[in-house]
């Protein structure tokens, strides 16, 4: 859309008028999809970009704002979109990912949460679930997924920042996500899903140290993408699993994803290294973006070549 | 946030680390890496944010054990402002 500053973080009400917009422009490629409502009954949506064809194609999913403090993945989302879509007729490498997959992109799924950071509570992390009698908010989304739910790394308490909810799937975000990705499961090829920060390309697991079975061709692929995107920027990621480099943690959407048969899961943590930490400076947002861009790419063309 | 501040901790030993444990449990310290005081370990990147009025006791207690600690963020509210567009900033 015309105007639209992609190097801005930008607050709810304009991502949604943005996605209507993104999806009028350009309506030979882009639809926008109904997912399911918030805790707090705001809708989700997500966009499908999608080249028209007779082929039946494959899909690469990507989610942004799972927690909601973590500003620069929202905008990575958005950056990405813009990117596919001034840059698919004439560059060949996005021209013939489009030929073959379809683009599910989430560009907020903690949409409650986001606007809270942005009204109330700047380093917000989980929804908005209001538990004990509304006395406690929030569940971490990120821990709320059906992959060995509740085993390490979370806490039972709601006024922990790591608080897994319920059950597993108890959040309605959590549904609304998992039910979409599981009726389409034997289609998507890759999950994507951004956070920030720590400069990290992470593969399951996080709840357990025992690797996936394609770990190799997991890291493979990670190492790859970080090694073009330091190459070109100069910027450091590190490649492992969560449980391996960072810490153990159940119920992650990208471990659930691994676990339901998708073979390419992936948690990008963006900029930066802990100097800005989850408040990375607007300045920082564009190259950010282009660094990631290339490393999703990458990840993305292995994918497709496949 | 304001007068908030992010550190950035290296414990050496088993010891700073059950210490950091015991302060950032009992201070509820908002912990950015890790995310739970069980995860802290020694040798490895701690990094917590203490609101305003604990920085002084949290400082004198690392200090005392002799952890050192580095100020990654003198004040989150300055960079929570800067990354709001100025009709949203607090200052504004």
């Amino acid at each position: 859309p015309e105007g639209y500053i992609y190097t801005q973080y930008h607050p709810m009400e304009e991502i949604y008028q943005w996605m209507t917009q993104i999806q009028k422009s350009n309506k030979e490629l882009v639809t926008q999809h109904y997912l399911g409502k918030t805790v707090e009954n705001r809708p989700m949506y997500y966009l499908q970009i999608s080249q028209p064809s007779d082929k039946t194609k494959k899909i690469i999913w990507m989610d942004c704002g799972i927690h909601a403090r973590e500003w620069i993945s929202p905008a990575f989302c958005q950056w990405f979109v813009k990117e596919i879509l001034q840059n698919y007729r004439s560059d060949p490498k996005i021209s013939r990912l489009l030929q073959n997959l379809d683009l599910y992109v989430l560009p907020v799924l903690n949409i409650d949460g986001y606007i809270y950071s942005w009204e109330k509570e700047r380093l917000w992390r989980k929804n908005r679930s209001p538990y004990m009698n509304g006395t406690c908010y929030g569940t971490d989304l990120n821990r709320n997924f059906n992959s060995s739910w509740g085993s390490i790394g979370v806490s039972y308490n709601c006024s922990s920042e790591i608080f897994c909810g319920s059950g597993p799937e108890s959040e309605p975000e959590t549904r609304a996500v998992a039910q979409l990705i599981e009726r389409k499961k034997s289609d998507i090829l890759c999950y994507l899903t951004i956070h920030s920060y720590g400069q990290y390309i992470l593969i399951p697991y996080g709840s357990t140290t025992t690797p996936p079975s394609n770990s190799e061709e997991l890291m493979h692929v990670a190492e790859k993408a970080a090694a073009a995107l330091t190459g070109k920027y100069g910027t450091s990621y590190e490649v492992g699993s969560t449980s391996s480099i960072l810490y153990s943690n159940s119920g992650s959407s990208r471990d659930w994803a691994h676990m339901i048969g998708i073979p390419f899961p992936y948690t990008f943590e963006l900029r930066d290294k802990g100097t800005h930490g989850f408040v990375l400076p607007p300045d920082q947002i564009q190259p950010t973006c282009e660094e990631t861009m290339l490393a999703v790419t990458t990840i993305i063309d292995y994918v497709d070549q496949k | 946030y304001d007068g908030d501040q992010v550190l950035h901790i290296v414990p050496e030993t088993l010891h700073q680390v059950q210490h950091l444990q015991h302060l950032c449990s009992t201070l509820q310290l908002d912990l950015w890496k890790p995310l739970l005081p069980e995860d802290i370990r020694a040798g490895e990147d701690l990094q917590i944010r203490i609101p305003a009025p604990l920085v002084r006791e949290v400082k004198d207690s690392l200090d005392q054990c002799t952890i050192s600690y580095k100020v990654l963020i003198p004040d989150v509210q300055e960079l929570v402002d800067q990354s709001m567009p100025r009709e949203r900033s607090s200052h504004s």
